[in-house]
């Protein structure tokens, strides 16, 4: 029936976009829930839009100097930050990407990582004086911590860093390339832990380190991976 | 031998014409968020002999119309088809709330030729 037929067509297509079948439509539930969409994304979107009229290179992803044709900024399923658990003035996050969005056929080319810290506001004048700063450390974790082991013993130090406290929030970005392509095997993707360490025994240090408002809901920290992937039947070279 | 070309109106001619294709229309429009609709264009219409310069017939499809001016039965006309595409990029939101940037290759028709 032309009903059936249509649905056909549609399979194909979706198939096409990378997609086994049609997206949840929720777009406007995600939007309502604060879920948008990452500016930078918004821009490369529009410069897309100029670079396909101007004729340019069309499997290359300029702002990240990498090819390919499907950038992602995949969720960090990982939970809100809490108290770690190794040390008392530390905060900890988990993170996790998961990696299996990619197709198969799909190459990744850049996975790059994104965290952005928001502090509690400082006033200037304390800012400047005291100069105030965080150690923040990344591990990648190696096993599941459900099998017995510590924590501690499951991870593998990735980046070590003194970040500022500032009255806006700080970004930190790291290659994550390399990691990220292990963590499209089945089972081998454990994810990350973030740790946040108040260098200073001040008890009203810790303090600075809660969000800016909690009512407003937002996490002390946001992470999100951006993956650059290329799908090499989609992206045929102008020569052929 | 002899021919007979019917006289083809400029409108009847192979060539690009507008299509717009709105995403609202074929329900997608919840989990696409941009564009929300984009000018796809298609071809449509005859090739005729003799096929003009215009027209952007292969040596093939030349000869072609020659053949079907004489054998109009056994022998069809050359196909109007895309001869040059343009992508199209779509931003949308996958099934695990990811939002995703795709540069789809080949989704505009900007010219027509009889192949």
């Amino acid at each position: 029936s032309p009903a059936e037929e249509m649905k056909s067509q549609e399979r194909l297509f979706l198939s096409a976009l990378g997609l086994s079948e049609r997206p949840r439509p929720a777009a406007a539930a995600r939007q309502a829930a604060g879920r948008r969409v990452p500016s930078a994304l918004w821009r490369m979107f529009r410069r897309s839009d100029g670079a396909e009229a101007g004729g340019s290179e069309p499997c290359t992803v300029n702002e990240y100097g990498v090819r390919g044709n499907i950038i992602r900024f995949v969720q960090d399923q990982g939970g809100s930050a809490g108290p770690s658990s190794s040390c008392d003035s530390c905060l900890e996050k988990q993170l996790f990407f998961n990696m299996s969005v990619l197709q198969p056929v799909e190459l990744l080319s850049l996975a790059q990582l994104e965290v952005t810290f928001h502090w509690k506001p400082l006033r200037p004048a304390e800012l400047l004086q005291n100069q105030r700063s965080v150690s923040v450390s990344l591990y990648r974790v190696i096993r599941s911590t459900l099998r017995g082991a510590s924590p501690q013993a499951n991870r593998r130090p990735l980046l070590s860093q003194t970040v500022k406290l500032q009255p806006g929030p700080t970004s930190l970005k790291m290659d994550l390339t390399a990691l990220a392509e292990g963590w499209r095997k089945p089972g081998r993707n454990y994810g990350l832990v973030l740790e946040l360490l108040a260098p200073s025994a001040d008890p009203s240090y810790s303090a600075n380190l809660l969000p800016v408002d909690p009512t407003l809901a937002l996490p002390l920290v946001r992470a999100s991976l951006v993956a650059v992937s290329l799908n090499p039947h989609q992206c045929r070279s102008r020569q052929r | 031998r002899s021919t007979f070309h019917a006289p083809l109106t400029p409108s009847s001619v192979c060539r690009a014409r507008r299509l717009y294709v709105d995403f609202r229309d074929v329900g997608w429009h919840d989990w696409i968020i941009a564009p929300q609709g984009y000018m796809a264009n298609y071809c449509h219409g005859e090739c005729p002999f003799p096929l003009s310069e215009s027209l952007n017939g292969t040596n093939h499809a030349i000869l072609q119309t020659l053949v079907h001016s004489l054998d109009p039965v056994g022998t069809p006309q050359p196909c109007c088809v895309p001869i040059r595409l343009s992508p199209v990029s779509m931003l949308y939101y996958d099934n695990n709330d990811n939002v995703v940037l795709r540069h789809y290759q080949d989704m505009v028709v900007d010219e027509c030729g009889c192949r």
